[in-house]
Formats: C-alpha cells, sequence, structure tokens
C-alpha cells in the first residue's frame, strides 16, 4: 500500500451525496446503498466509523459531474478517467469524491454484463480510499491499483484485499474485534516502487525582453519529443502534446540548449532526427547537434556535411511521419534526406510546388501527433493531412489564434480554450493562468 | 529502428505526465526530456501496471494507457494535485 501523506484528524467523517448519475440506471437509493458498503469496507477493516449527514459541511462530498466541474480536474467523457477523489485535508474539498458522470455506472456484483457499464461499488470503494489518504498501489491483488479491474462481488459481502485493510489500518487503526471474532491475515509488506522526486527547482530570475508570441512570424518550428517548440529570436515557447502552452512567457533559448553559439540572432529550423533523436539546429551555413539539452563535440558542421549543396541555409526542416524521411527547404526548392543513411536521396533538390498550395520561404514544418503535417509562414499555417501533399481546405488559419493563444488584433490577450484532445487547432489549455 | 512514431510519443508523453512517471513542465524551469527519462518513466509505469519493464512504448504498453482508470495520479509528490484546492 501507499500513503498519500494526509491524514483526517477525525476517526469518526460525515458524508453525503450531491448529485446523482444522469444517464445511469441505477435509482438513487441504490446508488447510496452502494456508496454506503463502499465506505463501510474501509470502516470494516479501520477504527473508521461513517455516518451519512446531509448538507454541505459533510467531509466527504460525493457527485457526479461531467467534463469541466470546478475542481480543475476536468472529466473526459466516456472512457478514460472514471472518477478521482481529494485526499484528507483541512480544505473544503478535502476527501470529495467525484465520480464522471458521462460513465454508465452499473452494479454488477457477478460480472454478468461485461461491457456494459462500469461498476459503480468497485469504483467507489477505490476512491474512498483516496477519500482516506490512501495513494495508488502497484499490487496487483490491491483495490488501490490505478486500472479498473471490473466488479468485486457483493457489496454488503465485500472485504478489503489484505495489503488495503494494513494500509488504513496503519492511519486509523484496527476496528476493535467484536467477541469471538478473528482478526484478520496479515500480508507480508512489498519493496515499495516509488521513483526519486525530481530535482528542486531554481529560484527565478527577472527575464530580458521578448518577442511577442502573438506576431508570430517564427523563425523554426519543431516537433521535439512530442512537444513542438516554437522559436523566435532567442526565445522559444513550448506546447505540450495536449496542446497546453507552457507558459505565455517565452523561454530563453541559450539558457535551455546548452552550446548554441552566443552572438546567434535567430534558429534557421529545428528538427529531431528519427533514426538516433538527436536534435539539430541550423543557423546560417551550419548546424549544431544536441543530444537533449547539450550540443554534442565537434558541432558545428557545415551543412554540406549533410550532402546539401554550399551556399544553401535550411529554411524549415521536418520529418514526414508518412515515410520517416527528412525534408530541407530552402525558398521554392526542398531535398529528401535519408538519417539512416546520412546522405541525400537522389534526384533532390525538387521544387516546392509540388507541396500544393503553399507559398515559396517557409519559416518551419512540423509533423503534428494528429497524424498531419503543418507548414508555418508569417501569421499563417496551413494542414496536410496525413501523407497528402496538397493542403486542406479552408486553409492558411493563423497561427497565433489557433496555436498561440491570441484572439482578434496580434497583441489580444489569450483566451484558452477547453483542454485539447480532439488534435485539431483551437483546442488545449494554457498551463499559466495570466 | 524502435523509435515510437510522433503520435505513440506524443500520446505516451503526455499521459505520463498526467500520472506522475514524468515532472510536469515547469515555466521557471526550462527542461527537456531525455530519451533516458523518458525510458525509465515508461519503464516505472509498465513496473507499476504489471507489465514486462522493458522502457519501451510497444502496443501492450499503450493499450494499457487506453484502460479505464482513477484520474489520480500513480505516482504523487511531483505536485499538490488533489490536496490543495478550494472546493
Amino acid at each position: 500500500y501507499a500513503h498519500s501523506g494526509s491524514v483526517w484528524p477525525v476517526k469518526e467523517l460525515t458524508w453525503t451525496v450531491r448529485s446523482y448519475p444522469q444517464a445511469s440506471g441505477l435509482p438513487r437509493d441504490q446508488v447510496r446503498t452502494l456508496l454506503f458498503y463502499a465506505l463501510q469496507a474501509w470502516g470494516n477493516a479501520s477504527a473508521l466509523t461513517f455516518r451519512e449527514a446531509p448538507g454541505a459541511d459533510a467531509d466527504i462530498l460525493v457527485e457526479f459531474s461531467r467534463s469541466f466541474h470546478e475542481d480543475g480536474y476536468p472529466f473526459d467523457g466516456p472512457g478514460s478517467t472514471l472518477a478521482h477523489a481529494f485526499f484528507p485535508g483541512e480544505y473544503p474539498i478535502s476527501g470529495d469524491t467525484h465520480f464522471d458522470d458521462e460513465e454508465t455506472w452499473i452494479y454488477d456484483p457477478q460480472a454478468t454484463q461485461q461491457g456494459a457499464g462500469t461498476d459503480l461499488f468497485a469504483v467507489a470503494v477505490h476512491e474512498f480510499g483516496h477519500a482516506l489518504g490512501l495513494a495508488h498501489s502497484s499490487t496487483k491483488e490491491s483495490i488501490m491499483m490505478p486500472y479498473y479491474q471490473g466488479p468485486v462481488g457483493p457489496a454488503h459481502l465485500y472485504q478489503l484485499p489484505p495489503d488495503d485493510a494494513l494500509g488504513i489500518q496503519t492511519l486509523y487503526g484496527r476496528r476493535q474485534l467484536r467477541p469471538g471474532e478473528e482478526p484478520p491475515a496479515q500480508p507480508i509488506p512489498t519493496q515499495p516502487r516509488i521513483p526519486d522526486l525530481p530535482p528542486h527547482r531554481p529560484t527565478w530570475q527577472p527575464r530580458p525582453p521578448a518577442p511577442d508570441r502573438c506576431q508570430a512570424h517564427f523563425d523554426a518550428i519543431a516537433n521535439i519529443r512530442g512537444e513542438v517548440f516554437f522559436f523566435k529570436k532567442k526565445h522559444f515557447w513550448r506546447m505540450q502534446p495536449a496542446r497546453n502552452l507552457v507558459s505565455l512567457e517565452p523561454a530563453q533559448t541559450q539558457r535551455f540548449w546548452m552550446g548554441l553559439p552566443l552572438d546567434f540572432e535567430r534558429i534557421d529550423a529545428v528538427y529531431e532526427r528519427s533514426n538516433d533523436s538527436k536534435i539539430v539546429f541550423f543557423i546560417g551555413k551550419h548546424f549544431w547537434v544536441f543530444t537533449d539539452t547539450r550540443v554534442d563535440p565537434g558541432s558545428p558542421h557545415p551543412i554540406t556535411d549533410l550532402g546539401l549543396p554550399s551556399g544553401v541555409t535550411v529554411e524549415a526542416a521536418f520529418v514526414w511521419g508518412h515515410n520517416g524521411k527528412t525534408y530541407f527547404f530552402e525558398n521554392s526548392h526542398y531535398w529528401r534526406f535519408d538519417d539512416r543513411a546520412g546522405n541525400v536521396d537522389p534526384g533532390y533538390p525538387r521544387l516546392l510546388t509540388l507541396w500544393k498550395g503553399v507559398p515559396p520561404g517557409l519559416d518551419d514544418i512540423i509533423s503534428w501527433n494528429d497524424g498531419s503535417t503543418y507548414f508555418f509562414k508569417g501569421t499563417e499555417y496551413w494542414r496536410f493531412l496525413g501523407g497528402s501533399v496538397e493542403a486542406e481546405s479552408g486553409y492558411p488559419r493563423s497561427a497565433p489564434q489557433d496555436w498561440m493563444y491570441c484572439q482578434g488584433s496580434p497583441t489580444a490577450s489569450p483566451a484558452p480554450g477547453p483542454r485539447g484532445g480532439s488534435g485539431k487547432p483551437g483546442g488545449g489549455q494554457c498551463l499559466c493562468s495570466g | 529502428a524502435g523509435r515510437p512514431s510522433t503520435q505513440r510519443l506524443s500520446k505516451g508523453v503526455d499521459w505520463l505526465t498526467r500520472y506522475g512517471y514524468l515532472p510536469p513542465p515547469d515555466p521557471m524551469q526550462a527542461r527537456l526530456q531525455t530519451e533516458e527519462g523518458l525510458q525509465d518513466a515508461v519503464r516505472m509505469m509498465q513496473k507499476f501496471a504489471g507489465l514486462q519493464e522493458t522502457g519501451i512504448l510497444d502496443d501492450r504498453t499503450l493499450a494499457m494507457m487506453d484502460q479505464p482508470r482513477c484520474s489520480l495520479p500513480d505516482i504523487i509528490g511531483t505536485s499538490e494535485l488533489m490536496r490543495r484546492r478550494k472546493r
């Protein structure tokens, strides 16, 4: 078992149901009964007692909610995340337990309706474990395993697995045994499986003036390890896979990528190599190779080392997910490069016009996690679906609006939309609050 | 060879971050996930889920990431998640 690090200071806790499932066939009384037995499972194994007490002051408030429900942890519709609960504490929300109302909640103790829905009792026992101070367990037999494992049998007969019983007992003590009652068997503790915490964060320091993200005109854009990096002058913005901007404020490129020349003014292109995951920066007639955020010995290299003609400046570079090849662009020409072979494919350069619908002089190109390819220039971008070489209709669209959380004028305030996941531009939520 | 596709990688990083196997990005500290860090996170996730610990975002690992589950992270301590919130 694993503890969350917080615990209720009392052993008699109150609970109430604030809202019931809308679409489920479970009657309200049955929902309350299942929740009662789910709490009782923890009470049977410990000194805790539970009392249903209608009203907002109850320690454990149960809700069935959809999507955004004002706790900062939105639900995601059917499947995936099912429920969550807040650990014990002094905050009003501590102990509250929320179920995704877009799930089909059922009570199926004999597991006869596989695929028909999610067993409310099994999930409730798990979530109440959090509400009482337990964290997720990697023990397969534990009810605190994070993955839904189906029904756990009749609610009124349910007993916690030994690991979970011991976990709750170490927080609140054992229940007083009735005369003649046998104490439960004790499990053998296993080695905890918890990694080291990340290193301490550095203190904040003032930043020099930074470019305006809403003006776009990025120098380079790259998909690196599933995140998109937008480079402009000596700064960059970073977008997570779920389309969240890590911050509205850009970071300083040189404080992140150690080894770029101190006097560079802008980066022409960046891409992550498909064969070894190294990251390549193009500046002028040279390129720098990075392992993660540190430059490799021997950098920079002349661009001619790639087999490109002397005098070429790589303005855009990306790996096309359709064939795994790397493409280098300069103005109205492009080259196809094989990172594994380390040379330009025969028959190149070719004219940019083969990529229908985009102008010459691109800022940069990325393959995104929706399988599409995005071409950027100035304040606009074009989308190429899958392996298509023709821009999708309806493009170009505004890069500041769809990627940088800018609306209207180039310097307008951001208006984050709903959290991403659709893979379509315009979705997502900025991590920065203001 | 063996490198996961962009889609797999994006999905994997997103999932691993959401459930505490990778630290969330900090606007005040620029840090890129290293290849080794990603592999370690995948390995930890596989260990937690009872899968073979390969460190690779293989089909079984991605399928496990698609399983219905609790939305609390598996590894707590990287954030104050589910602790400091106002009702």
